[in-house]
């Protein structure tokens, strides 16, 4: 899917 | 020791229907506030968040933090001998490898036990953080699902526009396109059938359709559903689930290029 964001790159690994 | 009572266990079988189209297997981490359950899509674009509090089951004892995997198909093939009006009862041991499902019929002539084989998972957990939303809407739940469904047909992205007039849902694509604009409502009779909106600013975002109706499998469990939306972050589709609790779902996104 283009211009499909994950959610890593919001939320971070804790 | 783990033990949690239920006496109409068609909840958690809403539960299960609201989550097994998201997702293969998950941990139930149980803990004296009740059970919780985090877990990600395998593509990594949505999460589904679970809580229920232990004070909303008939009875809830855990002396110890279980963190339970389960196989979801297995679960459901298990849910699915219960009756809806079954007394549900989940035990397990500390450290067990197994789950117990017991159900008792209202006139207790009827008790069954499944037994279910628990699975190691190296779940990721992501930190959420609070986040003060630009625009929460409102809306009756059978009402978004039934928006969802139809602008599916149309295209695989949902634009929802949000302004302090109201809120829009737009789909476009090979048929044409389809705008779905819904206003806050004056006054109405019944609660669950409002819609409101709280703005702080307009916003815009664009996500793919075929999660939004996924998280529609949870309607079942509110007559109202929550969006939170702020730019450039995830949505948050929120369905409170009576005296339990909540079940939340994020979903990044999606970037025009």
């Amino acid at each position: 899917m283009s211009g499909q964001k994950k959610l890593s790159s919001f939320f971070k690994t804790v | 020791m783990f033990e949690a009572r239920l006496v109409q266990c068609s909840m958690l079988k809403k539960v299960l229907e609201a989550i097994k189209e998201l997702l293969n297997e998950a941990t139930f981490d149980c803990s004296d506030a009740g059970i919780q359950l985090q877990a990600m899509d395998n593509s990594h674009v949505s999460l589904v968040s679970l809580n229920l509090r232990s004070d909303g089951f008939d009875k809830y004892r855990c002396d110890r933090n279980l963190s339970m995997g389960i196989n979801l198909a297995s679960m459901t093939k298990i849910m699915k001998c219960a009756g809806n009006d079954d007394v549900l009862t989940i035990k397990a041991q500390d450290n067990a490898d197994n789950v117990m499902f017991m159900f008792e019929s209202q006139n207790q002539e009827k008790v069954s036990d499944y037994d279910m084989k628990l699975i190691n998972l190296d779940q990721e957990h992501l930190g959420i953080p609070e986040t003060d939303y630009s625009c929460i809407i409102k809306m009756p739940s059978g009402e978004f699902a039934r928006i969802c469904r139809d602008l599916s047909q149309f295209g695989e992205s949902v634009v929802i526009s949000c302004t302090k007039e109201g809120v829009k849902f737009s789909a476009a694509g090979d048929v044409g396109a389809a705008n779905i604009k819904l206003a806050q409502t004056a006054n109405v009779d019944k609660e669950e059938e409002a819609v409101t909106i709280e703005m702080q600013e307009p916003v815009t975002l664009t996500f793919a359709c075929r999660y939004l109706n996924s998280f529609t499998k949870a309607t079942a469990l509110s007559p109202q559903v929550q969006l939170s939306m702020s730019a450039d972050v995830p949505l948050v589709v929120e369905y409170k689930i009576g005296d339990f609790g909540h079940i939340r779902y994020y979903l990044a996104p999606k970037i025009e290029e």
